[in-house]
């Protein structure tokens, strides 16, 4: 999927 | 952990909406109630289950713990229960099962079930506190309609909050689809209410795949909340009394 960001990448690792 | 409540069907509708988005997830379970934070397999959406103390009667909970539960399992065991079944969970400090015992309030019937928990390693992400640029408040079925039609045309949808509306759009290979909703109150019928509180404009595009699949929980409650920023997760939020909720963030797609 094209320019589908992750989640991951918005919230952080507690 | 003895936690009683009072229609079985809650646990079962949250458990049926998100099991196809998430298969393993711990339960933690401390004094203010039962949590639970999950992504699904291909990272892109998570699912934050809030269920408060105050969804049960009575709740209790002497030590923090972790359930870790397959949900298909879960499922399994749930579809055991009527709807109207009163439903207790019950777990010892250090468990190896979780077990729930359903009861007819009608009958004499009790029916008492044991599932295996699994070690989950799973990992916990912060959601920060977001100042929102568009909330859109809306009756779950109608979002529900939108995400499903839509998706007949296209695997993407744009998101478009303005002060003139909220636009739903989308194209694909045999052509292009807009559903716009305007702020909308009615008096006599409050559930079909539109709210659109817009501090500034704001415009994103999101997989349908996943919206289509949060919309399971439509039957959880009447209205659903969508909250939109530029360059954050999209927020799908379901209201459960006692100020419990089932949230879904859905991480944009972003051109390049």
């Amino acid at each position: 999927q094209s320019g589908q960001k992750s989640i991951k990448s918005f919230f952080q690792k507690r | 952990l003895e936690a009683r409540l009072e229609q079985a069907n809650l646990l079962k509708k949250v458990v049926d909406a998100i099991k196809d988005l998430v298969q393993d997830c711990n339960f933690d379970c401390n004094d203010s109630g039962i949590a639970l934070q999950a992504m699904d397999n291909s990272h892109v959406a998570l699912v934050s289950m809030m269920l408060k103390a105050e969804s049960f009667s009575p709740f209790r909970c002497d030590r923090n713990i972790a359930l870790g539960i397959n949900l298909s399992s879960l499922m399994k065991v749930l579809r055991c229960a009527q709807n109207e079944d009163i439903l207790t969970l019950k777990a010892d400090d250090a468990p190896d099962v979780v077990n729930l015992v359903f009861e007819s309030s009608e009958s004499d019937r009790l029916s008492e079930y044991d599932i295996k928990l699994m070690d989950i390693d799973q990992e916990h992400l912060g959601i920060p506190e977001t100042e929102y640029s568009a909330t859109i408040s809306m009756p779950a079925a109608e979002f529900q309609r939108i995400c499903r039609d839509l998706i007949a045309l296209s695997e993407s949808v744009a998101i478009e909050a303005t002060k003139e509306g909220v636009k739903f759009s989308c194209s694909g290979d045999i052509g292009n689809g807009a559903v716009t909703l305007r702020s909308h109150t009615n008096v006599e019928k409050p559930e079909l209410n539109v709210d659109i509180a817009l501090s500034e404009p704001v415009a994103l595009t999101f997989s349908l795949k996943y919206l289509v699949n949060f919309c399971k929980a439509s039957g959880l409650s009447g209205t659903v909340k969508l909250c939109l920023s530029s360059e954050v997760p999209l927020l799908v939020e379901y209201t459960l009394a006692s100020n419990s909720y089932l949230r879904f963030y859905l991480a944009p797609k972003i051109g390049d």
